[in-house]
């Protein structure tokens, strides 16, 4: 997961800003 | 979203043209000279934007965001470029031997040779060749897309019993649809499934070819990109 950090995030949150 | 092009009884495929993508558009930075760097960078910009517009798209692929996160990120990390590459050659179809990577974004042969993407122009042409002889239509090409996600045969899924079922209930929504369009082939959806092991096939040629860019280190790829491409190393 931490290596897949953006994708993880993206999956549960939205959108990051750091894409 | 765009809107549905037949009416279909199938809740799966009609759901599927509903919640997908709208069209998408490329933004070259006109800084940078004419040259292969320039489409390169175009490109690598492109298939980010497309990244974020996948990972979106699958939320709303019926059965997906029931898996467990782990799982649908299993599935995104083997599938994202042959879900990418379905989506570029669905947009050719209509090209002559141009390749549409954005509606504003055309791949030439000559282009591609010149920016070392020749190879990968020639594996993405004959996928596009054999869609148009199959005549694809926008309902199979977003139940084809859904299928290469779920069938990404990624070797770390938790839940492989849930995965199977999302195959399934995929694969059961397009034979639904061939046997209400298309009844004069009983045969359309085994070869629409057989067009798969081809688009796998492309993929793993296109991910070869950014990893090359990638270490190259001329092209600017930004974090999304990068960390779906290392999934892939």
């Amino acid at each position: 997961t931490e290596r897949h950090k953006i994708l993880h995030r993206l999956l549960q949150e939205g959108s990051p800003s750091d894409i | 979203h765009s809107l549905p092009g037949k009416k279909t009884t199938n809740k799966v495929v009609s759901h599927l043209v509903l919640v997908e993508p709208g069209e998408i558009y490329a933004s070259p930075d006109l800084n940078l000279p004419d040259s292969d760097l320039r489409t390169l960078t175009t490109l690598c910009e492109l298939i980010n934007r497309e990244l974020l517009i996948t990972i979106g798209w699958a939320k709303h692929v019926p059965g997906f965001s029931v898996l467990s996160l782990a799982d649908q990120m299993s599935l995104l990390q083997s599938a994202w470029m042959e879900v990418l590459v379905l989506g570029i050659v669905y947009r050719s179809l209509e090209m002559d031997n141009e390749l549409a990577v954005a509606e504003n974004f055309l791949l030439s042969r000559e282009e591609c040779r010149s920016s070392g993407l020749l190879n990968l122009h020639s594996v993405l042409l004959q996928l596009v060749r054999k869609y148009r002889k199959t005549k694809l239509d926008k309902e199979e090409f977003v139940t084809l897309k859904a299928m290469a996600l779920a069938n990404s045969d990624s070797s770390s899924i938790e839940n492989v019993e849930a995965v199977l079922n999302l195959q399934d209930r995929l694969h059961e929504a397009l034979q639904d649809y061939e046997r209400e369009h298309h009844a004069e082939d009983p045969h359309r959806s085994g070869k629409l499934l057989m067009t798969l092991p081809l688009l796998r096939q492309t993929a793993n040629e296109a991910v070869r070819t950014f990893c090359q860019i990638r270490l190259e280190g001329r092209i600017p790829m930004h974090k999304l990109f990068l960390e779906m491409l290392e999934a892939k190393m």
